[in-house]
Order: structure tokens, then C-alpha cells, then sequence
């Protein structure tokens, strides 16, 4: 199937389980394909991709089962879209990319809101002329601001949780925040902001979880942190 | 060059492995 005719599928308004077959099937060429099937798929594809992933989280059926598939099977291909450089800038390059993935950030989905937190963390500690981790702190911010919470709430809430992957993950997003922070300042206070907010009890409790990953994350936290005090 | 795949794979391994947050 070609990416024009992926393109003319998500024009198509479907719904429900054609959507969610559509998008699986889309996510499978976007990793199997070459680099120019992705270019092909290009600005348009992720437009619409993106357009869609706004539509299904502002719809306002209390967590319609098929849309929150849809919705993960749309960060999956974003992801898979996001593997080569074409794709990668793409994305960068589109104002709603970034703010969308932040807004996937549900820990009533944490297998969703895990993929989620792994992108961002990933596009925050790129190489890139522009600080994208500063993007996305600031589209963390803004979508607080919008639902009146505290920035970093939802990723408390998913350290909260009893799912393992999804603790490691927000971690993760945690630990490439910080760390791409070049400011001492800026480092101590996205941390001690953390800390006041409940971290401080949750790392007491994650401490004593059996889990690699887990255990990996937690340990940059604390080598950063005792770093930036011997700065300090 | 502009073909290069695998980079958000690259990323997500050096995040989870800690690689991604030795200090330069």
C-alpha cells in the first residue's frame, strides 16, 4: 500500500475499528519501509496523523475504548515516523507535534502515557540548535496551565502508579529534563520543585522495587543530584 | 546523511541503559 493511499484513508474520516486497522497497518509500513516511503507519507501524513490524535483526545465520551487505541496506535506511528532524520524534523518542525505528545500524558492510559513520556524524553535530550527540552518543559507548563494542575503532576501521578514500566519512564523524562538543563540553577530548581511536589516520599518506596531499568533511572537522579550539590 | 534510520530506537536504548546522561 502506498503512503499516498494512507494519506487518502485518513482523509476519510473512519471511525472505530477501520480507523484503528488503518493505523495499525500504517504503523507497520511507516517501520518496514524505506526512508523515501516515509518522505512520501512526509509533512501531509503527519499533519492529518496529528489533526486526528487532537480530535480523539478532545472528544469528550468518557475514555471511548477504540479512541484511546487509536490514540496510542497514533503515538506508535509517530514514533515510527520520528526514526529517520526526514521524520525527526518534520516533527520538530510542527508546532502541535510536541504539545500532542504532552497531552497523551494520561496515567489512565499508562501503557499510552508510557510511549508517550519515552518520545519526549528522547526529543528532549537531542542534539539539536534549538533547546528541546526547554519545548517541552514549556508545553508541560502550558498544558498545566490549561487544566489547572501543577507542571509535573501527571508525571507524579504515573510514579504513583502500580505499573513499573510507567515509573521508569517518567524517570526518564525527569532525568533528560534536568540534565539537559545547562544552568545549575535551573537543574536544583526543576528538581527541588519535584522534590516539594512528592517525589521526595515516592523515591523512598520506588527505591525498594526489584527493576533494572527502574533502578538505572533512579540512580542518574541521584549521581546528577549529588553532583549539582557539590557545585552548588 | 538525510537517509539515517534508527534514531528515536538509538535514543530510547541510550535512555533506558543511562548512556544518554553521562556528563560530557
Amino acid at each position: 500500500k502506498s503512503a499516498f493511499m494512507y494519506i487518502q484513508d485518513l482523509k476519510s474520516d473512519n471511525r472505530g475499528t477501520p480507523l484503528l486497522s488503518c493505523l495499525e497497518s500504517l504503523r507497520v509500513s511507516l517501520n518496514n519501509n524505506p526512508v523515501s516511503w516515509v518522505q512520501n507519507f512526509g509533512n501531509e501524513g503527519l499533519a492529518l496523523l496529528l489533526s486526528l490524535l487532537k480530535r480523539l483526545q478532545e472528544e469528550k465520551d468518557e475514555y471511548p475504548p477504540m479512541g484511546v487505541k487509536c490514540q496510542h496506535e497514533i503515538i506508535r506511528c509517530l514514533k515510527a515516523f520520528m526514526n529517520n532524520k526526514h521524520g525527526l524534523k518534520s516533527m520538530l518542525e510542527s508546532d502541535e507535534g510536541i504539545p500532542l505528545l504532552v497531552r497523551a500524558i494520561n496515567p489512565g492510559v499508562p501503557h499510552m502515557m508510557v510511549d508517550a513520556v519515552k518520545l519526549l524524553s528522547a526529543i528532549s535530550i537531542l542534539e539539536h540548535p534549538e533547546s528541546l527540552h526547554e519545548r517541552v518543559l514549556e508545553a508541560l507548563t502550558e498544558e498545566a496551565e490549561r487544566r489547572d494542575i501543577e507542571r509535573f503532576q501527571p508525571l507524579l501521578a504515573g510514579m504513583n502508579s502500580h505499573n513499573i514500566p510507567l515509573k521508569a519512564g517518567c524517570m526518564q523524562l525527569i532525568n533528560a529534563l534536568i540534565s539537559r538543563g545547562e544552568e545549575l540553577d535551573f537543574r536544583i530548581h526543576i528538581r527541588s520543585e519535584l522534590l516539594r511536589l512528592g517525589l521526595r516520599d515516592m523515591l523512598k518506596e520506588v527505591q525498594q522495587i526489584e527493576n533494572e531499568e527502574l533502578k538505572v533511572q533512579l540512580l542518574v537522579f541521584h549521581e546528577q543530584a549529588e553532583d549539582d550539590s557539590e557545585d552548588l | 546523511d538525510g537517509d539515517e534510520t534508527g534514531i528515536m530506537d538509538g535514543l530510547l536504548e541510550a535512555l533506558q541503559s543511562g548512556a544518554a546522561f553521562k556528563r560530557k
